[in-house]
């Protein structure tokens, strides 16, 4: 027996809006410790993996552990019949074939449910080991969004490169070039503006623009995105979702010639 | 694509 209700449902919303164009179909595991979705894109270049922690919920009850398998173009869509400010509530038996969405507006004065047909799918589950980064930096979501909606206008690909003077984005396509530099700023009026970069050892990488564009969906998440990298590894990309848990998309290097 | 690896190389599977 499944029991979540989430007073701020329409954290689930932004978090399947931000992850449905790479993603199809996708197994929503559920333990005593939350909500957790891990699953590769279809060309199998990026891993999302997502957690919500059962505190993060007002009522939380789960017998068993349970993966709930489902299209998440289908849960976009019962989600999406949700009020913004609606409580959300999650039940599902142990050995059923559905799910159900119970939405509650603030007022009580509304109350609507749904239910979501669950899908068997066989998924691989990777092991993601802790790595220690070379460079994280945390800059505005939005700041990175407009980065990369602008340097795909003009490329492809993106170098993002890690030194004591900033982290810089770079690409070139049939256009020209175009270079974006973000330096650290911590002491910006406002804590939704201010940039951090840990540097441990410079680091350069190549990443294909049209995935890093893609996690940028995740900008209504949260005020700021985490980028992490280190040599020859996949770069992190990190939104929190508040502090009930975390979207991460882990996006392979591209190897260059 | 073209130099793109996939993301299963880089983690095990559990």
């Amino acid at each position: 027996m499944l029991e979540a209700r989430l007073v701020q449902g329409s954290m689930l919303r932004k978090v399947v809006d931000a992850v449905k164009d790479l993603v199809s179909d996708a197994n929503i595991d559920v333990s005593s410790s939350g909500f957790s979705l891990q699953a590769m894109d279809t060309s199998h270049v990026s891993l999302i993996a997502m957690h919500l922690r059962a505190d993060a919920f007002e009522h939380f009850r789960c017998d068993r552990p349970m993966s709930m398998g489902m299209s998440l173009a289908n849960l976009a869509k019962v989600l999406k019949c949700a009020g913004s400010d609606d409580i959300v509530t999650l039940k599902a038996n142990d050995d059923g074939d559905t799910v159900t969405f119970m939405f509650e507006s603030p007022k009580e004065d509304r109350v609507s449910d749904f239910e979501l047909k669950l899908m068997d799918i066989d998924s691989e589950h990777l092991g993601i080991p802790d790595t220690d980064y070379c460079a994280t930096v945390t800059m505005p979501a939005g700041e990175y969004a407009r980065i990369c909606k602008d340097l795909s206008s003009i490329g492809d690909t993106v170098v993002i490169s890690a030194t004591k003077d900033g982290v810089k984005f770079t690409t070139s396509g049939d256009v020209g070039t175009a270079n974006v530099t973000v330096r650290q700023n911590t002491t910006a009026d406002k804590k939704e503006d201010q940039t951090i970069i840990d540097l441990k050892e410079p680091v350069a990488l190549t990443f294909a623009l049209r995935y890093l564009t893609s996690f940028a969906k995740a900008t209504p998440l949260a005020t700021h995105v985490t980028l992490s990298m280190t040599r020859e590894l996949p770069v992190m990309v990190e939104y929190a979702i508040q502090d009930m848990g975390h979207l991460r998309f882990y996006l392979a290097p591209k190897i260059e010639d | 694509p073209e130099g793109q690896t996939s993301i299963s190389q880089y983690f095990a599977k559990s």
